[in-house]
């Protein structure tokens, strides 16, 4: 017998709390606690990147992404751009549990969630909105998008192909500073 | 991002991943977190690994299935993680980005990049509460 251990990136306790707690209940599977673990996260929000309410796209949405596999029959789940559903990391394990896909993706997503019992809600918060607002009133900033007129690095869009690109493809230092999921 | 793996009384494993991605992106792209063997990956016979950061750069490099790879051959969790965050740094020297393992003994490490230290979490039987750990990146 093994003894069982929990880890999680970042410090993010509760997580580790609930899914540890999950799996020494009987019963419970390595995949429940990852489940529990990770869907606590979402329920909490969990330092702004992880959950509904956060992080919105330039369309001011925030879509979720999310993976739970099981290293005993090596079997996947996995949503991503999921759309208008809270915890993704559910979706993605009944993705594994109803389907023989590994990995669906946005409307689509969105729809099979539903068909599975998922409540569809959206997904922008007050704090989502605001950081939105802010975004456009300054011309867009931080931008991902390059070699499109007008130029990304000083106005918003819609974009379009630049005619003659930039022979150097930048470095991804030279994109957004300190952005990462 | 939350990367998370679990072992279990019965030597089994799992690993997810869960993640709102990077603000103002791109709508439609999606991040290292939904990916198998970018955001997580996980072998009974092996171990676990998982990944959070700059998920546009990582997942051309599947850190977490190398760093299972790497454990596969016997290298230890934390050194499996230092060489799949080596291999994208060499590339992307400014990219920001952990990765974390547990093998199966229950063995686990990390390994980061791009900010001064990364903190993960750490249960385990005996334990009335979780613990966090926090290791220096290169």
């Amino acid at each position: 017998p093994s003894s069982p251990i929990v880890v999680n990136t970042w410090p993010f306790i509760n997580a580790t709390r609930n899914a540890f707690a999950k799996m020494m209940t009987s019963g419970a599977t390595c995949l429940d606690a990852v489940e529990v673990g990770c869907r606590t996260c979402e329920d909490e929000q969990c330092d702004g990147s992880v959950g509904w309410g956060n992080h919105p796209a330039e369309d001011g949405e925030t879509t979720l992404d999310a993976l739970i596999i099981d290293g005993r029959t090596m079997s996947v789940g996995a949503v991503a751009n999921l759309h208008r559903i809270k915890n993704a990391i559910s979706v993605a394990r009944a993705v594994l549990q109803y389907s023989t896909h590994s990995l669906l993706v946005g409307e689509s997503a969105t729809k099979f969630a539903i068909e599975m019992g998922f409540k569809e809600e959206d997904l922008h918060s007050n704090a989502s909105i605001e950081l939105w607002n802010k975004w456009k009133n300054q011309s867009c900033q931080p931008n991902f998008r390059r070699n499109v007129q007008p130029d990304p690095t000083t106005s918003c869009g819609p974009y379009a192909p630049k005619l003659e690109c930039d022979e150097k493809i930048p470095s991804h230092g030279q994109l957004p500073c300190g952005e990462h999921d | 991002t939350i990367g998370m793996i679990s072992l279990d009384s019965n030597g089994d494993m799992a690993a997810g991943a869960s993640t709102n991605g990077l603000q103002f992106k791109i709508p439609g792209r999606v991040a290292d977190s939904a990916l198998v063997g970018s955001g997580a990956y996980v072998d009974n016979e092996v171990g676990g690994a998982c990944a959070t950061g700059d998920g546009d750069v990582m997942q051309r490099f599947v850190p977490s299935y190398h760093a299972v790879q790497l454990m596969r051959q016997g290298v230890a969790p934390d050194e499996a993680c230092l060489d799949a965050i080596k291999r994208i740094a060499k590339f992307y020297p400014n990219f920001t980005g952990a990765v974390l393992a547990l093998d199966k003994d229950g063995r686990h490490g990390a390994a980061c990049h791009g900010i001064e230290s990364f903190p993960y979490s750490v249960m385990q039987q005996g334990w009335t509460d979780p613990q966090v750990l926090q290791i220096p990146c290169l």
